[in-house]
This record gives structure tokens, sequence and C-alpha cells, in this order.
């Protein structure tokens, strides 16, 4: 499809942005879909060093299998005293939702986070994942999971700090966004008002929008 | 689906991430509806890896409501810290939230819900999503017609919101101790609905406590041609002249936006 962005919503994308220090993010192209053949369905966004990581999830019941596999993450580093500041980042897939997939779409989310672990040597079969996962689109259909896990390792390359950088995973989130929602700024806090910190965030929704996460 | 990723360089306690994300999500993308939907996978992940904090610098820690000004709990330090972060998160999630609202399938208008409640902050978030999932009240607003009438019934039958219909008619007037927790939250009498303008024009007021305006068709449609909207719901309203009640005064904001024949276009043509 098209991707143009319609003249009204041009207003909302910034044309550069002051990222915070340490984040990496990135697309690559993987073909989730068999009707994508050009626009990058993958992203990545990830801290060079491990760091604290939370999370919010759909209440509802029939929860997507990253969802699950996520807060199973979350769940297996508290429990098990691997800490709650073990995070590498998110990986995402546009392009199917891999929701009411059942064993299989569970495998194929933690094949995700491996996958990606590996990318930063950060795998160790017996710890929960580093990495937590997103996907977005069509629920009840299997991910094509190799094309997903051969891409990564591109998408690991294609990482970088600049505006660009950030832009391209903000779009390859999309599904049926006419536009890519990034935000970035900066800002200082009382303990240390030299210092300037920065925030980044990227987010993406047009159809099917209702949240109630907790 | 929803999906949300935000990072800062800020040295955050790990223990806190989740208090800190749950509150701030709250406030800005569980307030928010396109098309009434709850996805399977809406997540927003939030990492926090401290790169930009100067060496030997604290944490920010999340502080409960309780604890904040109690300085054996937490430092004055500590608390500024929580506060001025906090306000920026808030704001960051809130503008983040927006921009998938204005991208809602189809939509022509950005539509703010703000609801005023004395009976607290819960009836008030209800009466706000009612009204934003409410089809008729959307498809309204996409025709830009002044139909305040579709926003009353959706807080009328907001759940919470309907009141026991075993108490006599009388009893719905006044605050009644011992009929308490079956009274309504809601008092027709005390409801006024007004459009806000997003340009600071004058306020367009449709019900003033329970009592519909004449409304000037006019200036309706002016404030209706604009994209931006807001819908301001007073549930406590008793008048200027009344004696100020003594209750938690809340307010509920939720955004959302219109119904167009684009929407279902939109979703009518998709494939699975």
């Amino acid at each position: 499809a098209d991707r143009a962005i319609p003249a009204a919503k041009q207003k909302y994308i910034p044309v550069s942005g002051t990222y915070p220090k340490g984040f990496l993010a990135g697309s690559a192209f993987a073909g989730v879909k068999s009707s994508n053949t050009k626009y990058d369905d993958l992203a990545l966004v990830v801290s060079e060093e491990a760091c604290p990581a939370a999370a919010v999830f759909t209440k509802n019941i029939f929860k997507a299998a990253p969802v699950i596999t996520s807060k199973q993450t979350f769940f297996d580093s508290k429990k098990n005293g691997h800490g709650l500041d073990r995070f590498r980042g998110v990986v995402v897939n546009s392009g199917c939702a891999n929701a009411v997939t059942g064993k299989l779409g569970l495998e194929h989310a933690e094949a995700m986070a491996r996958t990606t672990d590996q990318c930063f040597g950060d795998s160790s079969p017996d710890a929960p994942p580093h990495t937590l996962v997103m996907s977005t689109g069509v629920i009840g259909q299997r991910l094509p999971i190799d094309r997903i896990t051969n891409a990564i390792p591109k998408l690991h390359e294609n990482l970088g700090s600049s505006h660009e950088h950030w832009m391209a995973a903000a779009q390859a989130i999309c599904t049926t966004d006419t536009f890519p929602k990034l935000i970035s700024r900066t800002f200082t806090l009382p303990s240390h008002p030299d210092t300037t910190y920065s925030i980044a965030g990227m987010t993406k929704g047009a159809g099917m929008i209702h949240p109630n996460m907790g | 689906t929803l999906l949300g990723i935000v990072c800062t360089d800020v040295k955050v306690d790990p223990e806190s991430m989740r208090s800190i994300l749950r509150h701030t999500t709250s406030k800005s993308f569980n307030c928010i509806s396109i098309d009434g939907d709850t996805s399977t996978n809406d997540t927003v992940n939030f990492f926090a890896n401290g790169a930009a904090a100067p060496a030997g610098a604290s944490p920010v820690r999340y502080i409960p409501r309780k604890q904040m000004a109690d300085e054996s709990t937490a430092s004055a330090t500590e608390q500024a810290d929580f506060e001025a972060f906090t306000r920026v998160l808030d704001n960051f999630f809130v503008d983040l939230a927006q921009l998938v609202v204005r991208d809602g399938e189809g939509a022509t208008k950005f539509v703010t819900i703000r609801v005023r409640s004395d009976e607290g902050y819960v009836p008030a978030k209800r009466a706000a999503v009612s009204i934003a999932r409410s089809a008729l009240v959307k498809t309204a607003l996409y025709g830009k017609d002044a139909n305040w009438g579709r926003i009353l019934c959706a807080i009328g039958y907001a759940p919470g919101i309907m009141g026991s219909d075993t108490l006599p008619v009388h009893q719905f007037a006044t605050r009644d101790s011992k009929s308490r927790d079956s009274s309504p939250v809601v008092i027709p009498s005390r409801t006024s609905v007004s459009f806000i303008p997003a340009d600071g024009s004058e306020e367009l007021k449709l019900l003033v406590r329970g009592e519909p305006e004449q409304v000037d068709e006019q200036r309706a449609k002016q404030i209706l041609e604009q994209e931006d909207l807001e819908i301001l719901v007073r549930l406590e309203d008793d008048g200027a002249e009344a004696p100020a009640r003594r209750r938690r005064r809340s307010e509920a904001v939720f955004w959302t936006c219109d119904f167009s024949h684009e929407y279902v276009t939109i979703n009518g043509d998709y494939r699975t």
C-alpha cells in the first residue's frame, strides 16, 4: 500500500529529535505479510547496557503470544532472582499479531526474543530472555518465523542513534497508521539541574484502540 | 492494537518502574478510544538506563501519595525529583497517546471529553468512557451535529452509573446517607453539558442543570467545523449560588475521535 503521509498529518512528523543516551533503534525487512514486499516490518529498540524496564499489557482475556511471553519474562526475572535491571530492549514485528496461535505462537514469540538476545551475546537458555517482544497485525495467523529470525541479524546491524534510525523503527511498527508517531524531548531534574536528560517514545495504532492495560 | 516504547536516560529504581508506568498509563494510554475495541496485543514498554545520570546520582524512586511530604520515608530531594519526573512522563505519555487518537481510522475530529464529578474519579471516568464508546455520539460528531441528547444518554447507561430502580423517585434528589450506597452518582438536575471550542472562544452551553438551552445553531455549526472539540460534562453543577458541598471533586479526561464512513470502508475492506 502507498505509505505517503497525508498532508494534514505532516505536522506531526518530527524532522529532528534528541534521543536518550545509550539507546539504539532500527528497522529491517522480513516480509511478515506476503503482500508487503518492500516496507520494513521489524523494529528493534535497545539499550547498549542492560537496564531496568517495565511494561503494561492488555487485559483482554485472549492475550497474544508476545504479551504472554513478555509477561512471563518479567515474572521469571523477578521470581528467580535475576533482577529487574537486566533488560536489553524490545523486538517488534508488524504484519501479524501472533495472537490466538496456540503453543506454536508462544514458541515463535520466544524465538524472536532469544534470536535477538544472541545478537548481543546475551543467550543463556537457563535464564529468561533479556529482550521483550511485541507484535501487531492480523489476529489468528501464525508468524512466518523463519523470515523473522533470519532478518533479526540484519536488524541488529541496522541499529543506530540518529533521528533517522528512530523514525525508521517508528515506521516499521505501523499497520493501518497513516503516519509514524515519534516524540522526543529533554528535561532536567531538581537534584542535578545542570544535567540534561532525554526521553523518546514511539507508538502505533489507528484502529482496534481502546487500551485497558495493567 | 496499541504499542508503545518509551526510553529515558534517567536513573530509575528498578523496583519503582512498574508503579511509575502504571500510574502514567492510567491517565494517558488508558484514556483513549478510537473504536471501543480492546486489542489482544496492547503493550507499552518503558526502559530507563541511567546513561545521562551523573556518577553517584540517586535513582528516581516511586513515592506513594500517602508518603509524600513525609521526610522519614523520602527526602525532600527525592520527592522533588519524583514529582518532576512524573510531570515529564505524564505530559509525554499524554502527547503520545493523543497522536494515536489523531490518526484514528477515518477520523475527522479530535475530541476531548472532560467529566467533573464530586463522587470521585471512577464515576467521572466511567461517564467519559461511555461517551467515547458511543457510536451515536461519534457519528453525530462526524455529522457536525450538536446532539447533546446522545451524550446524556451515554452517561445514563454507563456501567456503575445507573442507580437502583428500587428507590422511590424522590430519593434521587436527596443525599440520604442511609441510601448512599444505592443512590445514583449522576443526578439529572446537577448535570450540565457544554461544547468548549478549540480556538478559546466562548463555551456553548447545551444543557444546564438538567434543562436544555436554546442552542444557537450557527454557533454550534462554527464550533463543530473545527477539527478539535472539547465536551465538558459537569455532574456536580449546583449553580454558582448554591452552597459548596464538601465532597471529593474529581475530573476525568478522555480522548476520542468521530466515526466516519471511511472507518467502515477501511474495516470492511480489511482482509484476513
